[in-house]
């Protein structure tokens, strides 16, 4: 699947 | 262009989408699980497409041969919107651990695409009366 979506790297604690 | 190659070793639970039940003015937690069937370990990262709405522990790790590991996904509370579908997503980076894992972030940097594993989840909101 093509996806546009851009990805970031998840955080433990905002 | 999907990068990966390699089919997921892991298997998650849920697959495909994650279900967070309002209301959403309080802090929401999903759960996602991610097991390891194989006989190898396997490193896992968590990335989304909107990292500033919901904390994830742990948000990396790796997972022994035939282990499995619960992640909590929290998402922060929002002024939730019904008619807003959300389009939020997560992906499940995996990939098969080095024998001797000296610095994860170069583990990571130095991968190859065709070493990477992926898979994507859809958030889902629901409000508790729906």
């Amino acid at each position: 699947i093509l996806s546009e979506d851009d990805f970031y790297d998840a955080l433990s604690q905002t | 262009a999907n990068m990966s190659k390699l089919e997921q070793i892991l298997i998650l639970d849920p697959p495909t989408d994650l279900k967070f039940k309002g209301p959403f003015t309080d802090v929401v937690t999903a759960n996602l699980k991610l097991m390891n069937p194989s006989d190898k370990r396997v490193c896992f990262k968590v990335k989304t497409t909107a990292p500033r709405r919901y904390c994830v522990r742990p948000n990396s790790g790796t997972i022994d041969p035939g282990a499995s590991i619960n992640i909590s996904v929290m998402l922060q509370p929002f002024d939730y919107d019904p008619n807003e579908k959300s389009k939020h997503k997560f992906m499940v980076q995996t990939i098969f651990a080095p024998t001797t894992i000296t610095d994860t972030e170069a583990m990571w940097k130095d991968a190859k695409p065709d070493e990477l594993m992926d898979s994507k989840l859809r958030c889902v909101f629901e409000l508790p009366s729906e």
